[in-house]
């Protein structure tokens, strides 16, 4: 059969792949899964990028027939689209929490999720502990971080410290985590991480109909959310899954329709209906997760708990 | 639940979904 060559980027590693004209974009998906050797696929998805906007790839659609970019070979992400509630309960696979901890990782140092510089350090030592394992002070001898990047660039400028002061902060902290596996240290990570604010939020910049503020639309686990333009930290509002009747978009308006009938309905336009499409994407998929955690675990999940808890008895008697 | 009447319209019924799976 005819075909063609698609290029998959994830947070570590690059592939490549042949792909039948027919296929769809759960058959790439699938392989791209089963050559990560992951099971937890229902957090993560195949972006793309098309006119300045990111999209992801939908799964029972012809890749072809997608509106993804013209190219040879065609390039993915592999990234997660969705994130879980409590990273602690729902990331089993030792891959999946690795997958998470360098995205989460990459999002802090990129400063696309705001983080304090006390936290941003501790983080940082946990960093470290995974990638170079208990501190040994005769082998990791100053200068040893030099290399890696560990700190948003907004706080090493916010301090008039130098490079080595920075490690011996973080190192300070590293010191302390000895005895702490690398998979440990990643999901230790995580557990601060899920905690900040703008963690695990989609943005969107939308419009209100009326008096044309400007406002963000935010997507996340929980539910949806309004800010201010100034302010992503804290919404102004929030509608949990559990409180929306109905949402609906017609060209660049999307409507929120709250359980409670008596409860105002959130009405406002977004910058263009493809962005439309992507929130109300966003949505079912979260509600959707949002409905299965709190349904009893089907047996593979139940499975892969059960897998998940020998795997770490194991280990840390082998540690 | 979800339905698309046509290309520039959708509409997600969160309560269908939730009735739909229970």
């Amino acid at each position: 059969p005819k075909t063609f060559k698609v290029q998959v980027i994830t947070m570590d590693a690059e592939m490549e792949f042949s792909c039948e004209m027919k296929w769809k974009g759960k058959d790439l998906f699938d392989l791209v899964c089963r050559t990560l050797g992951l099971r937890e696929t229902w957090f993560f998805g195949l972006q793309y990028t098309i006119k300045g906007v990111c999209a992801w790839l939908k799964m029972e659609k012809k890749v072809l027939e997608q509106e993804i970019p013209k190219e040879d070979p065609v390039k993915f992400h592999f990234l997660a689209k969705f994130y879980p509630e409590k990273v602690e309960e729902e990331l089993l696979q030792e891959i999946t929490q690795h997958l998470f901890f360098l995205q989460v990782k990459k999002q802090i140092l990129d400063e696309e999720i705001y983080c304090s510089p006390e936290v941003t350090v501790l983080l940082a030592s946990y960093a470290v502990q995974a990638k170079y394992g208990d501190y040994d002070p005769a082998f990791h001898k100053p200068g040893f971080l030099a290399q890696d990047e560990l700190l948003p660039k907004r706080v090493l400028k916010q301090y008039q410290m130098t490079v080595h002061m920075w490690e011996e902060k973080i190192t300070a902290w590293y010191a302390e985590h000895r005895g702490i596996a690398r998979d440990e240290a990643e999901m230790n990570y995580l557990k601060i991480a899920q905690d900040l604010a703008m963690y695990g939020v989609n943005y969107f910049s939308i419009e209100q109909n009326k008096n044309h503020t400007d406002l963000l639309l935010g997507v996340d686990a929980k539910g949806i959310h309004v800010y201010s333009i100034d302010n992503r930290f804290s919404p102004n509002k929030s509608f949990e899954w559990s409180a929306i009747r109905n949402i609906s978009y017609s060209e660049k308006e999307l409507t929120i329709k709250p359980l409670d009938k008596k409860a105002e309905v959130f009405k406002f336009f977004s910058s263009q209906l493809k962005v439309n499409k992507l929130i109300l994407q966003l949505c079912i998929g979260n509600h959707d997760l949002f409905m299965k955690r709190r349904r009893v675990d089907s047996i593979e999940i139940q499975q892969m708990k059960a897998q998940a808890k020998e795997e770490k008895a194991r280990k840390k008697m082998e540690h | 639940y979800f339905a698309r009447k046509a290309n520039h319209k959708g509409s997600y019924s969160l309560v269908d979904a939730l009735k739909s799976k229970v």
